[in-house]
């Protein structure tokens, strides 16, 4: 079994599903009936529990659609892809939507819905594909299993399992009194107004918003950000980094820890990494960099240390003669030392402690102060 | 002169490799100009990988059973990577 990058589950044993709409091909209530059974599958092995609801948003939000149908992944027509599921999150994660252009049936004559539906909705309480060809998770769908043989593989029951684990002991026998879990530490810290950051960088174009062992993971398709161990994508990487920040023209993001740097691509960490800072062209004194932006339009990265900054040239892969050189003459308005910053839409962001000063590199000057975790939508 | 069929079954044969290895095995799109030179390293790699993954034998070739299992039915969700 896999589970997806970063390892998404849901922080809650109880969770709601809606069928937001109905199939030509079956009645509504085999609909009703299968997705049921579907759910009781991973229910039986696992402390989770469902309930319905029957308007507005519902952790698990179940369509039938055709072709381009708002995600961006279209359906192909009959064949070829039946449905597909998003990972545990807010918004459209968690979902599941199935190919209306397949004919959907109760038994093997069609596509079974059942064993589809069991599937996807395996993606959808965290389950990546299995290579195990007698699970339920492996990807291709297989003819041959009708209704009466959809159940979990031992793969399966050990994938979800260790996700939430086995389900909670049968009431007659002791319960122990089990600690109170405490809560996910980014939910609480995301609106703190005193939240600071360690490193913040743009990656495939979205923001990872690093903080000790942590980083908040922001997309423009949901309001609410993800938050994941750093160590869930990228083993090898330090915690509490300084300085992080992405080459987009090397789809690479460079991250500073002391004198060392490491590169990652996606979720790929790069060999021959960590390098010594030295390498860049720093000078011995430096020993660690406070932050880093990537100019797109001049192929040239800013490094801040302390109160002066360097600038390097992507392109030659050189430090520029000239620096360093103060940030202060150079950035007008960012006087305090800086924790992290990043490059959105032609603005650098700067971050010092819980404040954030959006600077206009064009008008060289401070055009918005901001909380820290303003991205955050609190 | 017309594409003899085995040209043209080969050609289509390109796409649908091209399309499932970006789509369930993370091949960049940059990759593409590789694609038409099936032996080209990185693409013999995502093969074997999709092959291991499928449970088919890995030969690193764009063998029949592999097209075949292409064009099964299956699962959208990716099968590596993001």
């Amino acid at each position: 079994f896999t589970t997806f990058p970063g390892m998404p589950k849901w922080s809650k044993t109880h969770l709601t599903y809606r069928i937001v709409n109905y199939t030509q091909d079956l009645p509504r209530d085999a609909v009703d009936s299968d997705v049921e059974k579907a759910l009781k599958i991973w229910e039986e092995v696992t402390p989770l529990t469902f309930s319905r609801i029957y308007e507005g948003e519902a952790d698990i939000m179940i369509t039938f659609a055709v072709r381009e149908h708002g995600d961006f992944f279209p359906f192909d027509g009959p064949g070829k892809v039946l449905a597909h599921a998003y990972p545990p999150g807010p918004g459209m994660n968690g979902d599941a939507h199935f190919d209306d252009d397949e004919h959907w049936t109760k038994d093997a004559s069609g596509i079974n819905f059942l064993l589809v539906a069991a599937h996807e909705l395996g993606h959808s309480l965290g389950l990546y594909h299995s290579t195990n060809t007698e699970a339920l998770m492996y990807p291709l769908y297989n003819t041959l299993k009708g209704p009466a043989r959809v159940r979990l593989s031992q793969d399966d029951v050990t994938g979800i399992q260790s996700l939430y684990g086995p389900p909670p002991a049968s009431p007659d026998s002791p319960v122990e009194p089990s600690e109170p879990e405490p809560p996910a530490p980014g939910t609480l810290a995301m609106c703190d107004p005193a939240l600071s950051f360690d490193a913040i960088s743009t990656l495939r174009g979205e923001i990872l918003f690093f903080k000790d062992r942590y980083f908040w993971r922001k997309t423009f398709r949901t309001l609410v950000p993800e938050f994941h161990p750093i160590s869930s994508f990228w083993p090898s990487l330090p915690s509490g980094i300084d300085a992080a920040y992405e080459v987009t023209s090397r789809d690479s993001v460079f991250i500073f820890k002391g004198n060392k740097f490491w590169a990652i691509r996606g979720n790929e960490e790069q060999a021959g990494y960590p390098r010594g800072i030295h390498t860049l062209g720093f000078p011995p004194t430096v020993r660690k960099i406070d932050a880093a932006i990537f100019d797109k339009e001049k192929q040239k990265t800013y490094f801040f240390v302390e109160d002066k900054y360097w600038r390097f040239d992507e392109k030659r892969q050189s430090m520029e003669p000239g620096y360093p050189k103060q940030i202060a003459e150079d950035f007008p308005g960012i006087d305090s030392k800086l924790d992290a910053a990043f490059e959105s839409f032609g603005f650098f962001y700067f971050f010092s402690g819980s404040s954030q000063f959006e600077f206009d590199p064009n008008a060289k000057k401070v055009t918005h102060v901001l909380k820290s975790n303003s991205w955050f939508n609190c | 002169y017309p594409l003899d069929r085995s040209a043209r079954d080969e050609d289509s044969n390109m796409d649908l490799l091209q399309d499932y290895l970006e789509k369930y095995y993370d091949l960049g799109k940059e990759m593409r100009q590789y694609v038409r030179r099936k032996d080209s390293g990185p693409i013999v790699k995502k093969i074997q990988e999709m092959q291991k993954f499928l449970g088919l034998k890995v030969t690193g070739k764009l063998d029949s059973d592999t097209v075949e299992v292409m064009h099964k039915s299956r699962c959208g969700v990716p099968d590596v990577g993001h």
